[in-house]
């Protein structure tokens, strides 16, 4: 019975895609079977998972716009045990597209429901937005886990996206949980870092992963050879805070 | 006759933010009357800039969504000559509110139209999309600064944004320029970034700005405190960074 959880934060560049890509790979090498959906027209999780998707590869547009078969967009990557299912800049269009659809915030929760069962758990990227598509996925999710990277602007956001959260749990998904916050990019030479880790684990209510991911050079240089950190150097400072991430994540997940 | 320039990048996190604050302060440090239009539902910007607007304070999605008067919605900085259009959460809901309105794509260039020639330069920070309101501000902008992140997703997206830039020269705005590609977060030690450096310096036909914006913690650090990095830290080699952006910008701009 997969759980999904849905990676978001509306603020940019704070390590959605890359918590995406390595925690699942990190959870798919401790033995579970794992799916990432990439929900960004930007299709970041599908190059950094090495998918080269041909032009008529079924991908979430087609799914959530088209109603598609889930189980014909499926990829393998080159984890073992991690699909994808990618996605393409076709979904740029999907907000307006879907405007005026009925129960158009559920349109993923169906793509979600057909195939779930065929993993352990299911990680959706989502874009930098609090539109459409990122409510679709916080609609379709059992929980929600944010990254907050240690700086000013991604502490000013979580309180915005909480917000949404609230709204979504007390309509159309009242069982959405907080999986976490996971903190990013930590640059232990930064004071700015330092602060926003204090803050965080002092005032936020939420779970706060114990795993700090530091910043570090192969994690940025992971997807541009088309691997999750794990595969392109597991020997990284990178690869072993995710692979730590991992385990605290199936802690939690698996000893309930 | 105030210049209109829009900072888009639909790839998260690159320094949109970052690179209008601080180019904007630099030029209006050097003499210039210069406003800065947050379009971020996040009000980086605003917050960026210092500014706490109360629960009456007229906004970006008053003007667009409500057509109120733009000069209404003008706040001084603390910056010399720097003013700001601020935004609000509720820049969220514009894309579908105006889905069905007449001309939803000029809505911006309406409000800019109304107070451009009160300044030298208008800087448009642009939330992380391709959607409603980035095309807005595309159809609103005389050019587009394009900040690009010395790392590998964020040179995978500007193939992307320049396809949107071709469909709107093509079609709502046949005068769009190119202001030019600003390459940001530049940090030396790292392979990634004289990589993406070089491609970009190699491959990209339109004009790439000679000034590298390095990484530097008091960027960081600097919105925490309500200011640019000019008036944080003016030594700073942020500081002296921005201010050779606002000299090279300048002279592109003032020697025509
Ligand atoms: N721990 C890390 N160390 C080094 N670089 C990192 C780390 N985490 C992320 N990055 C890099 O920082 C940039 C932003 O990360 P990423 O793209 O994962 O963020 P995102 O939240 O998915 O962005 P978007 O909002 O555009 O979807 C990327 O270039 C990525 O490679
Ligand atoms: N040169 C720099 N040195 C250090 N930190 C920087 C620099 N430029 C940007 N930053 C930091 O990196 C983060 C991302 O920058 P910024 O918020 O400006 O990007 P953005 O493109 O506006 O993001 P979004 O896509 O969410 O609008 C911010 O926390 C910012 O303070
Ligand atoms: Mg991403
Ligand atoms: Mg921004």
């Amino acid at each position: 019975m997969g759980k999904v959880i849905a990676i978001a934060n509306q603020k940019g560049g704070v390590g959605k895609t890359t918590t995406a890509i390595n925690l699942a790979a990190a959870v798919a090498l401790l033995g579970k079977k794992v799916l990432i959906i990439d929900s960004d027209p930007q299709a970041n999780a599908t190059s950094g998972v090495g998918v080269v998707t041909e032009e008529d590869q079924i991908d979430i547009y087609d799914l959530v716009v088209h109603g598609e078969d889930p189980k014909e967009a499926i990829v393998a990557t080159e984890t073992p045990n991690l699909d994808i299912i990618p996605s393409s800049i076709d979904l740029v269009g999907a907000d307006l597209e879907l405007a005026s659809v009925l129960q158009r915030e559920f349109r993923m929760k169906t793509v979600v429901a057909a195939i779930k069962d065929l993993y352990d758990y299911v990680f959706i990227d989502c874009l930098p937005s609090l539109g459409l598509i990122t409510i679709n996925a916080l609609t379709a999710a059992d929980s929600v886990l944010v990254p907050v990277q240690c700086e000013f602007f991604s502490l000013e956001g979580y309180g915005k996206l909480k917000n949404t959260i609230s709204l979504i749990q007390n309509s159309i998904n009242p069982d959405l949980k907080i999986e976490g916050v996971v903190l990013t990019m930590y640059d232990k030479r930064l004071r700015m870092a330092k602060l926003v880790v204090s803050e965080v684990r002092e005032h936020v209510t939420d779970h706060v992963f114990d795993t700090l991911i530091h910043r570090n050079s192969k994690v940025g240089e992971s997807p541009s050879m088309g691997q999750p950190v794990l595969l392109y150097d597991a020997a990284s400072k990178g690869a072993i805070n995710f692979m730590n991430l991992a385990a605290e994540f199936l802690y939690l997940n698996e000893s309930e």
